[in-house]
């Protein structure tokens, strides 16, 4: 495992757990898409069938069940828990799952490395979270006003993408077998997603001001 | 080892 692997999953291990410490110590979902956290429980779910069959390492193991763990944890808060789900904004959140989920499914049937089911369901996890953002993106622009919790867990998702893209070249200099076009065109697609809101987060940084993005 | 590439990440 190289820094950059380590880093980027640190990233995403802290973004979550921002998260779930914002939602348990406020009692408040506020700005946050229960669309994108259900897509994301989505994606560690078919992403981690090999959890039981297939041992890579310790590490590998207890980092998927935390991801899955917390994943199912967020959504449970803001759709079952008493004082949470009242903070929850369903009107703003409006994006479609299905907009998201049926291209990405497609994809994945004709698009894939090997066409069994685990293959087919790991390359649909890698396009979902490739766009599973999307909906906390457009609930971020609509709402304008963003706490800080809310704009450190997105910038977080965005520097685990940059540095898994860094991970990558890497490998693909150190191993000479690494070579996964899938997971490189996905990754890309995911980072890229992120630069505007980046370009936004560094201004507001810079600034010293409020992050807020342009309607 | 004889992981697939990219199985080993999460």
């Amino acid at each position: 495992m190289n820094i950059f692997r380590l880093a980027g999953d640190m990233t995403h291990l802290f973004s979550v757990l921002v998260l779930l410490l914002k939602i348990h110590t406020i009692k408040s979902c506020a700005g946050i898409s229960l669309k994108t956290q259900e897509l994301y429980a989505l994606v560690f779910t078919t992403r981690y069938l090999d959890i039981f069959t297939d041992f890579i390492s310790l590490y590998n193991t207890v980092m998927k069940l935390i991801f899955l763990g917390s994943s199912f944890s967020i959504v449970w808060y803001i759709r079952r828990h008493k004082i949470v789900r009242r903070s929850y904004d369903k009107d703003q959140d409006t994006f479609r799952h299905y907009f998201l989920v049926i291209p990405c499914l497609v994809l994945a049937v004709f698009i894939n490395h090997k066409f069994t089911f685990k293959e087919v369901m790991w390359t649909f996890s890698l396009y979902l979270e490739a766009v599973a953002i999307l909906p906390q993106l457009v609930l971020l622009q609509r709402t304008r006003n963003i706490d800080n919790l809310t704009g450190q867990y997105v910038f977080l998702l965005g520097a685990y993408r940059a540095l898994y893209i860094l991970n990558w070249i890497y490998r693909h200099f150190t191993e000479p077998h690494y070579v996964h076009w899938i997971t490189w065109i996905a990754g890309v697609v995911q980072t890229l997603l992120y630069a505007d809101f980046f370009y936004y987060y560094f201004q507001s940084w810079k600034n010293n001001e409020k992050l807020q993005l342009p309607a | 080892t004889t992981t697939e590439p990219g199985k080993d990440e999460l």
